[in-house]
């Protein structure tokens, strides 16, 4: 990508990601892409300088269409690709292109190179978004594990790739895919399954939340996940619209043609063709606008999905009408670039109000759409996509998910020439907030090798922060609200803090145990699942708010409740925090002890935390518990609901 | 039956380290040759694929009824179909 990771604070030369930190071992993290698979040639994917592959991978390169061998080099050390699951279940099987783990589609290039692209200089999209290219962890290796095509992915061929991508060795897992919410049970659902194997041998999964936008809809919601949100940059690409009347207006787009003159413009509804009314063809649907009318014409068209697809297709029945140009009024992704066909560009709904008031109280109303521009810096960043999906966690609200935030609007990265006759891409999508992610695991897996997957966590979410840019809360689009940990978990990431979180929340495949037990999992199940002797009765704790999460939710709060946690010290071997509270409103938080002394490295310590209601509050309150000393802030989120 | 059938997971937990592929193997085409009155060659079309390296499982063709009477086999944690997910 070309700005998500200076805009983060990592430096741009490729041998120093993180100021300070040497991580030259992120040659020996492998990271695996359960995705659409892999275009090798792309030059993020070079294997310049790369030094042989590391002891102990039992990866292959899987050959198949359009792909050898000898496809594979010293940065894509491994290349799988997997159909039973898709080819059970789809009839159009003569459109499944590339049978290998080439990618035809480029999702799957975009999110590897995002996370573990190597430098690639004076890159762009169409001139926009210049600059150089790179992923977070640009020297570590990928294992590319194709169980993706067009129309989806099947639960057969996720867990294979899983079950592959455990035994090839790979040391982080990135899924930017998942079900539709409300999601299913943890044994019932591939990629909880799957993960939650993965994470017992060892592997950092990362997935991302979803993009349904409302409250409740995060999906991917396994506490052994790390589960991302999106939000934004300070890089927006705009295109001007001058309005007759004079007035500058700005939206949102990627298409990069200008109207030379002023045209006329007109609300779509005013154009309406055939059986559809003036309102069905204000969405500018197929087939639904006359011709004659559109003809010249801009015409101001609603929005009411979500795909970029849509968005696009609207651009293509603007053009296919005779239509000069387009503004599409859409309030939840206005802040989405689209490469639309002609002169278009996106506003919100209160944008859309102000032109079509300039439309209808004019005689002769006119307007001209200028080419998209890269500007950067003109608003408050980051901010939270509006698609992003939301917590609480609709499976166990004990647990908060999203877990963390990272960039996932207009990121620029490398696609498949297969898919369009292009090398970069720009995509926005909770799909390009996970791997920000994976690459920021990569690197504190290259510096903390034997650090286990919660505690790269723990140590991700406990150094975020709720502040924005300008030191101001962090805000959720469209409407700008302030955001609070249903829309960012513990909040947007801190590459420049992970590698020193001070103090971590680490959990073992034994208090995943213990969780399960706490949600209902009998001792026959559990022994089913782990295949060992363990009994629940031997689990030392109750309820799921006990796992040792970075996070507290307590979703029914009844005048008190007590959380415990546990603190690793991974600072110097001597060490004094002391808790500061910020609590959620209505509820008193007290810490016990709310002083902590380290004397040695990893020495283990724990605490509670009591809640008691005071006022109650209506709904979710969200407050925050930090350990401070003179070097480092430790802080979690702290949700909780009165009931 | 064969037309009303769905391609289902069959989730059987952890693999014991000392769990041969191959013996894996034979067990998945024994368990569904049991719901296929002991017919290995109705087993063998009806098994899709054997997961046997970070956890035991597998998938196949079954009807609803079958699909029940597997989720109540010994070792089996759940049943689940072959649902779709979609990229984000």
């Amino acid at each position: 990508t070309t700005h998500s990771w200076d805009f983060m604070g990592l430096s741009s030369e490729e041998t120093m990601e993180i100021p300070g930190f040497s991580t030259k071992n992120q040659v020996n993290v492998i990271i695996g892409f359960i995705d659409t698979g892999i275009w090798p040639e792309s030059p993020s994917f070079s294997d310049v300088d790369m030094p042989p592959v590391p002891a102990g991978w039992k990866g292959e390169c899987q050959s198949g269409e359009a792909f050898n061998v000898s496809t594979c080099n010293r940065k894509v050390i491994g290349a799988r690709y997997y159909l039973s699951g898709y080819e059970a279940e789809e009839d159009s099987l003569e459109m499944v292109s590339y049978r290998s783990p080439r990618d035809s589609n480029g999702h799957g290039s975009h999110t590897a190179s995002t996370a573990a692209g190597r430098y690639v200089a004076d890159m762009n999209y169409k001139g926009l978004a210049a600059g150089g290219a790179r992923g977070g962890s640009p020297m570590s290796r990928i294992a590319v594990y194709k169980t993706c095509w067009d129309s989806g992915c099947y639960d057969v061929d996720l867990l294979a790739a899983f079950d592959d991508a455990i035994r090839d060795g790979v040391h982080v897992l990135s899924l930017s895919l998942g079900p539709e919410a409300p999601q299913g049970e943890y044994f019932t659902d591939a990629i909880s399954v799957g993960s939650f194997h993965a994470a017992s041998h060892g592997v950092v999964v990362v997935s991302s939340a979803g993009n349904e936008g409302q409250q409740g809809s995060a999906t991917n919601l396994a506490p052994w996940l790390l589960t991302v949100a999106a939000s934004s940059t300070d890089r927006d690409f705009t295109s001007d619209i001058m309005l007759g009347n004079g007035a500058k207006i700005v939206g949102e787009s990627l298409s990069l043609m200008d109207m030379e003159t002023s045209t006329r413009i007109i609300s779509a509804s005013e154009a309406f063709a055939g059986y559809f009314t003036p309102y069905q063809s204000s969405f500018c649907l197929e087939s639904s606008l006359n011709r004659t009318k559109a003809r010249g014409r801009v015409l101001i068209c609603r929005h009411a999905e979500s795909s970029t697809e849509s968005k696009l297709q609207k651009s293509v029945v603007v053009k296919e009408a005779g239509g000069a140009g387009m503004i599409l009024v859409d309030e939840a992704d206005k802040d989405v670039a689209i490469p639309f066909v002609i002169p278009a560009a996106m506003v919100g709904r209160r944008t859309g109000n102000l032109i079509l008031s300039y439309v209808n109280r004019t005689r002769k109303p006119t307007s001209r759409i200028f080419s998209a521009k890269t500007v950067i810096g003109s608003r408050q960043a980051p901010r939270i996509a509006s698609f992003s999906s939301k917590g609480p966690n609709g499976l166990t609200p004990q647990i908060l998910k999203p877990d963390v935030t990272a960039p996932g609007l207009n990121i620029l990265a490398a696609w498949s020439p297969a898919a369009s006759k292009k090398d970069f891409n720009i995509l926005s999508g909770t799909s390009m907030a996970a791997p920000h992610i994976t690459g920021i695991v990569a690197l504190i897996k290259s510096v903390h090798p034997s650090w286990s997957p919660s505690a790269i966590k723990s140590a991700i979410m406990t150094t975020a922060t709720v502040r924005n840019k300008h030191r101001q809360p962090i805000t959720v689009d469209p409407e700008g609200r302030r955001g609070n940990a249903f829309d960012y978990g513990a909040g947007f990431v801190s590459p420049t803090r992970v590698l020193e979180p001070g103090l971590i929340y680490d959990a073992s495949p034994a208090d995943y145990k213990a969780f399960l037990c706490s949600i209902g999992y009998n001792e026959k199940s559990l022994r089913l699942i782990t295949r060992d002797n363990s009994t629940c009765q031997e689990q030392t704790f109750a309820a799921p708010s006990d796992l040792n999460y970075p996070s507290i939710a307590v979703p029914s709060l009844n005048n008190t409740y007590t959380v415990t946690r546990t603190l690793t010290n991974v600072g110097y071997a001597k060490n004094i925090y002391r808790a500061v509270v910020y609590p959620p409103r209505g509820i008193n938080v007290t810490v016990e002890p709310s002083r902590i002394v380290f004397d040695r490295y990893g020495q283990k310590i724990s605490f509670r935390v009591n809640f008691q209601v005071a006022a109650p509050p209506q709904g979710y309150a969200f407050g925050f518990l930090t350990w401070r000393n003179r070097k480092s802030r430790v802080t979690m989120p702290l949700v909780a609901q009165v009931t | 039956s064969i037309s009303s059938s769905k391609v289902y997971v069959v989730y059987m937990g952890s693999r014991d380290n000392g769990d041969d592929p191959d013996e894996i193997l034979k067990l998945n085409h024994l368990m569904l040759a049991s719901i296929h009155q002991g017919s290995i060659e109705k087993a063998q079309d009806s098994h899709l694929y054997s997961y046997v390296h970070g956890f035991r499982g597998f998938a196949a063709k079954l009807t609803h009824d079958q699909a029940s009477q597997m989720a109540k086999m010994p070792g089996v944690v759940s049943v689940f179909p072959n649902v779709k997910r979609k990229l984000h």
